[in-house]
């Protein structure tokens, strides 16, 4: 039996949120671990990872390992009806038809409980290896998403150069071309504010703003991204959670 | 031009 209880609903709000819109069935893999889940977008080009490790809920336990096949657009109408501040708990039962999801006011007598019907879904299980990677970049998430939305009005890819200590994001389309530079920097008061950079090797690299929009979703998950970058392997953007991570993996484009 | 790789070029069904 799964029994998840998260302290406040708009973890899982956040964390729906970010994925629904670039995936839809997904199975939620949940052992004594936590909650996994991995997916794919319908033009298979955009990886979704994710872990709710045990800690990230006040309550945990999965005496045996449970799937729930779920449709996230259903999903996330059940969930929008708790309020951010509520207790959220997921209950399953070991072969689950339904996933019940109970929302406990805080301050009033208020119980509300919704059973979401589960799906079989079939889906490919992608073994991700640890990589090397040339360049690992976290700065403040808004900042990141900020850079996509701008630069998205120009072209449909952005490129990311990185030399010593330098990230440059630009882009270039019809209308003309634009970019921004970001220095590592440190917030001694603030250090969600900081931008690190490490570099093995200089990077120069183009992805599609398409995906990096999905991507920057996940931005009210967490205060700063850390995206790691190679030549031809999937770059990484990884947005940490109270325990675990949302991870997205998009290669860069490259000429054939 | 460039084109952009799909994900499973790069990673193995487990």
């Amino acid at each position: 039996m799964l029994e998840g209880k998260f302290d406040e609903a708009s973890l899982l709000k956040k964390i729906i949120d970010a994925i629904k819109d670039c995936v839809q069935l997904c199975n939620f893999n949940c052992t004594e671990k936590g909650i996994t889940l991995q997916a794919v977008d319908d033009s298979r080009v955009l990886l979704v990872s994710l872990l709710i490790g045990e800690e990230a809920f006040t309550d945990y336990r999965c005496d045996r390992n449970i799937t729930l096949g779920v449709d996230l657009s259903s999903f996330s109408k059940m969930i929008k009806c708790g309020n951010n501040e509520d207790f959220l708990t997921l209950i399953a039962e070991d072969s689950p038809d339904t996933v019940l999801v109970v929302f406990e006011d805080k301050n009033r007598e208020r119980i509300s409980e919704y059973s979401l019907k589960l799906m079989d879904i079939d889906n490919e299980f992608l073994k991700i290896d640890d990589m090397d990677y040339d360049s690992v970049i976290t700065m403040p998430a808004g900042e990141f998403a900020k850079i996509v939305r701008d630069l998205k009005n120009l072209s449909e890819s952005l490129g990311i150069l990185v030399t010593k200590d330098t990230v440059k994001f630009l882009s270039e389309g019809d209308i003309g071309s634009g970019s921004v530079v970001v220095k590592p920097f440190t917030d001694l008061e603030k250090p969600e504010n900081s931008v690190k950079v490490s570099l093995k090797k200089p990077v120069n690299l183009t992805f599609g703003l398409k995906y990096l929009s999905d991507i920057i979703k996940a931005t009210n998950l967490a205060e700063s991204v850390t995206i790691k970058i190679a030549d031809k392997v999937p770059a990484l953007f990884e947005y940490k959670l109270p325990s675990g991570y949302l991870r997205f993996y998009l290669a860069p484009k490259f000429d054939e | 031009g460039k084109t952009q790789p799909t994900i499973s070029r790069f990673f193995q069904r487990s």
